[in-house]
């Protein structure tokens, strides 16, 4: 399946609502310094399921949210979704009867965050298997933040064998 | 699992060798299994040698090379066992000019042969003339982000001026 | 020596303020002791707010906002104890063009009010064109570094071009 | 005191003697990828004392000395020096009674470094007061090696301390 596109709504400094058309090939995405390009980034990781704050460069979980600026009061909810061309049926069998699957994550300041595909409410793990068997996932070798290129090269011989047994 | 790993380990070391030879210009690199036998238990270590230069251990290095180094195994993964999206953020920015054009040409012939989709970060304007199509994020509104589809012929330079 | 550590950090803290908010082209930030009130004791956080932006921790700030209030508290101790001289690696790898242009500008000043000679290795050509020596240094012998005055009128091209 | 050159003989890829004058002002560094840059910041630190090999990105210490290309063998010994123009008389009554000090550091394989000022020999020691005592030296916040510009920010408040009690 494809990744077609990625809506951010609350999520950090998406505050309002923000869609990412993600087209075959080389999408370049380009913008000055703290403008949000690395958001992005955070926003794909975090409905594929990320769990830990730190890799989001927060303290909490709840720093995902948008926390204000100047202008704006913070908000108290973030969602983000991506949606996936399934209409090759590629995807797991629990998910394989629509053409297109989307995959929701909204967090509630305080409260946590819940999962939701194609509108149905599911668990963390189950979002996390539908992208593992797609071979992506939050913590992915496909997914290189900022820094982090030569994180591979620096890498413990212990945990490279666990990134080579991602494309096993 | 144990086969699979194995499988994966030959795959992934072939294309490694050729990319890292590609990305160069030359030289060598391999993968291989130490510490154990058993390929579940053992480590993986990367050899790899530049152009011209002794093998050596992998933190001589230089910050360009180790860059070029980890793009061609992460790619090497790619061909192997191929994700539908790949998400780079500003792998370019350690590269001198002639290693960015070397890492776009083999992005443009990854994806010749992959159905895989790229988000490519980047300050870059030599990568980002490589690009497909391009999306700017700006903050008219301080603090607040927007997403601007730039069309392509535009001037990319509103997007990296100053606020 | 408490009093050496709290005139120093008055010192640093005061010039830390100018110059974030000179490199931000606005917003604040300042140092703080906390912990403990011993200042041989305590720990030193730092507060930076960005233009129009909320007070926020300086883990969510963008790598290109790091290097730049990283690089006030920098400068920031230079003008307090300055050292003879100052080596930056491509400090501007992850800067914007508008940015790279705010750091070499300030660069410019400090050197006007300080003896402090700079080595500055770069990739970038703003910052390049903002030098007022260039060396290179070429490998046309595989592996083997050679120094090479570059004449300023030169092209620079040959440096960055592949060997 | 001013820096006015670093010479390398046989440093890790500057095998051949390189002397690089350093003016007034700002000089800049440029090259592809690769070719010896970061080796001359490394250049830098080491002859100023530093100890640890990790920090320059070695093994152990002999990795400093040329180790070899496919064209020439590799060497068995490594000397860095640099002047420093003491014509103000501002160094430490022990080196101040010339115009000129040159701190060299030479290294032999499997053997250790030496230290030398203006031709006498001297413990590391030493050479680490020199500088210190001009607020320089191998850790300073002043030699921003490749990638740690942020290192600062990035560091636990207590390190931070300690780089405050180095501009005291
Ligand atoms: N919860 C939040 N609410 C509002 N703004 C936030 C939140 N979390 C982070 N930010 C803002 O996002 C900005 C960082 O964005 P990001 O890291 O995506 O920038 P970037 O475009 O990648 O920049 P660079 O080119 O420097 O890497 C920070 O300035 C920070 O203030
Ligand atoms: N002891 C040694 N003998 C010979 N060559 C060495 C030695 N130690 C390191 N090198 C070589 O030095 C090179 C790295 O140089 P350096 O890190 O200075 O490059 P650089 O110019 O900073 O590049 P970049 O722009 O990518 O940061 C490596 O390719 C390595 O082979
Ligand atoms: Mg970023
Ligand atoms: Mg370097």
């Amino acid at each position: 399946s494809n990744f077609s596109r990625l809506r951010l709504h609350g999520f950090k400094s998406f505050v309002e609502k923000s869609d990412l058309d993600i087209g075959p090939g080389l999408t370049g995405i380009v913008g000055p310094n703290g403008c949000g390009k690395s958001n992005l980034v955070e926003a794909l990781s975090w409905v594929m399921g990320e769990t830990s704050a730190k890799r989001l460069r927060g303290n909490g979980m709840d720093d995902v949210i948008f926390n204000g600026t100047t202008g704006r009061p913070a908000r108290n909810s973030a969602e983000v979704s991506v949606v996936l061309d399934n209409s090759e049926r590629t995807a797991p069998a629990l998910f394989n009867n629509t053409d297109e699957i989307e995959v929701v994550r909204r967090i509630q300041r305080d409260v946590g965050s819940n999962y939701y595909v194609n509108g149905k409410s599911v668990r963390a793990r189950d979002v996390q298997m539908l992208f593992a068997d797609m071979a992506i996932g939050a913590h992915s070798a496909a997914i290189v933040s900022q820094g982090r290129i030569a994180a591979i090269i620096n890498a413990k011989p212990a945990e490279r064998r666990q990134v080579l047994e991602e494309s096993a | 699992a144990r086969e699979r790993l194995q499988q994966a380990f030959d795959s992934v070391n072939a294309h490694f060798q050729v990319l890292f030879t590609r990305l160069f210009g030359g030289g060598s690199a391999h993968l291989a299994f130490v510490d154990s036998t058993d390929p579940l238990e053992a480590s993986l270590e990367i050899f790899a040698q530049p152009p011209g230069k002794s093998l050596q251990s992998l933190s001589l290095l230089s910050g360009g090379e180790k860059t070029l180094a980890s793009t061609a195994l992460i790619f090497a993964m790619f061909l192997t066992n191929p994700a539908p999206i790949c998400v780079l953020d500003e792998i370019d920015a350690p590269l001198d000019d002639a290693n960015v054009d070397r890492v776009c040409t083999m992005l443009e012939e990854i994806v010749k042969i992959s159905k895989t989709r790229f988000l490519v970060i980047t300050h870059h304007r030599l990568t980002m003339a490589r690009m497909d199509r391009l999306y700017g994020v700006t903050m008219s509104e301080r603090g607040v982000s927007q997403l601007v589809s730039v069309d392509l012929q535009g001037k990319f330079d509103f997007l990296e001026a100053a606020e």
